[in-house]
């Protein structure tokens, strides 16, 4: 059968990030939202949240910094709850 | 610093912890201390005491698991998430959950995680705090190894535990620093892990009944043991220590289990060979050697192994004496001299107490000598003696060393 398939970095970034935020930063996704851009923008506050937190520069992008910050060993507790 | 929404804090200082299960990577003793010692991280701040239960409820419930465990937030293997507490509350409250997956070490390695700096950050979210933005605080949400032989409390952190419980009622002799860990030995009296059993929700938490410690200037106050140790004066009752040090002027207070997690509560007798840096604590028909906060390898040993009779059960109290180099061992109405050169009980013993020291027509209860002077505590009561004459020199109270 064929090779698998290389996964795709960036989007396996973006999954890892989602989760990441969903844990620690109260990101909440909203399924069903018909505007996918409105979930982009939400995530990309929460991002900022968090970069801001760590006193990363605050760029709303998942860079490298902001990826090996949120792969570090942490608590489980949130950063920030609602 | 943080805390949580609305900042829950536990509403009295006696704060109970149970030790539910252990992990396998550690000695349970090396767990049980690296607990302790994290406790006492936030108790030398703050006028919180914590004492372990081995049974029933406790506030703060502290166990390894992984993967999903029976709360909402599973473990996901290694690294990622270590660890998570809850706030002070009922039930799941003030718990705090390990993740097994991890590889937990009581040295500050990279091979794995350092649970005494893991449990210390963890159990900072069971007394009520929150995460820190200070990088290098210990409620910082990323791991970060360090030397834990020198570990103090950051600044941050200080503040926002006293922002919930303000400072300890007297100034903390104990720096807020870790100790170096020892080398310890196999448990003496820890629970034998078991499966975290589900326990049913208390419909509210039964603040456990926690035995209070005697005020030191009750005039009843009577004690299991004294020794001195380091030029430090301890004394015993129950799970509770007073300290008293040349170097501060007040009385510390403190439980066993904050200076050597693993051994069990109500000595009946201690001493110590300063020579050699060694305190013998004894209960029942047992013994340990401890140097400082190491307990020697090889202990308990039975105390037959001094010398005694099996008839001998167990001893009332044992007192080193730094001319003779013989210790006196008090068992009910008489006594043997032990040579701790030779290692050997003296012939001619055992003999009546009251044949040689003058005054002392009973019972026991610990000894202590101190600037030449003998001090034999029988009840509420402490017999000052000259050795060399035999002599009864006065009877004081037996708190009088806390200055009352």
């Amino acid at each position: 059968c064929a090779f698998p398939e290389v996964p795709d970095k960036e989007n396996e970034d973006m999954q890892f990030a989602k989760k990441y935020l969903e844990n620690f930063y109260d990101f909440k996704e909203e399924k069903n939202s018909l505007f996918k851009s409105k979930n982009l923008n939400h995530m990309t506050d929460k991002i900022r949240e968090m970069q801001s937190f760590f006193g990363l520069e605050v760029t709303g992008n998942l860079d490298r910094k902001t990826m090996d910050m949120m792969k570090q060993p942490r608590c489980g507790i949130p950063d920030v709850r609602s | 610093y943080s805390t949580f929404p609305q900042s829950p804090r536990w509403r009295r200082e006696d704060v109970t912890y149970r030790i539910l299960n252990y992990t396998p990577d550690m000695l349970q003793a090396d767990v049980e201390e690296a607990i302790a010692k994290a406790f006492q991280l936030w108790s030398s701040v703050t006028p919180l005491r914590f004492t372990r239960l081995y049974s029933g409820q406790a506030d703060i419930m502290i166990s390894f698991a992984n993967g999903f465990h029976g709360d909402f937030y599973s473990f996901d293997g290694p690294g990622g998430t270590l660890a998570h507490a809850y706030p002070p509350g009922n039930g799941i409250g003030g718990d705090a959950h390990f993740d097994e997956d991890e590889n937990w070490t009581k040295f500050a390695t990279s091979s794995g995680y350092n649970l005494f700096l893991v449990a210390a950050h963890e159990l900072g979210h069971s007394l009520g705090l929150g995460h820190s933005n200070v990088l290098g605080a210990l409620m910082y949400p990323i791991y970060m190894p360090q030397d834990i032989r020198s570990y103090r409390l950051p600044q941050d952190d200080i503040d926002g535990i006293q922002a919930l419980y303000g400072p300890p009622r007297e100034t903390p002799a104990l720096p807020t620093e870790a100790y170096p860990p020892q080398e310890t030995t196999e448990m003496t009296s820890a629970e034998t892990p078991t499966e975290m059993s589900p326990r049913e929700e208390p419909t509210e938490i039964t603040p456990s009944k926690t035995p209070t410690r005697p005020k030191d200037c009750d005039p009843h106050l009577t004690f299991d043991a004294i020794t001195t140790l380091r030029g430090e004066t301890l004394f015993f009752k129950g799970s509770y220590v007073w300290r008293k040090s040349p170097y501060f002027s007040d009385i510390e207070h403190d439980t066993i289990s904050s200076f050597w997690p693993s051994l069990a509560d109500g000595f009946d007798a201690a001493y110590e060979v300063d020579k050699r840096d060694r305190v013998l604590f004894f209960k029942d028909n047992k013994y340990w050697a401890v140097s400082g906060y190491s307990i020697e390898s090889g202990f308990p040993k039975p105390i037959q192994n001094l010398g005694f009779p099996t008839s001998v059960r167990k001893i009332d109290a044992a007192v080193y004496d730094q001319n003779t180099k013989k210790t006196y061992f008090f068992v009910g109405s008489i006594y043997w001299s032990f040579n701790e050169n030779t290692q050997s009980m003296e012939r001619g013993y055992p003999r009546k107490i009251a044949a040689d020291f003058q005054g002392i027509g009973h019972k026991v209860d610990a000894a202590l000598q101190k600037n030449g002077l003998f001090y034999f505590f029988h009840g509420s009561n402490q017999y000052e003696v000259d050795i060399k004459s035999k002599k009864l020199i006065r009877v004081l109270k037996s708190n009088s060393w806390f200055n009352c």
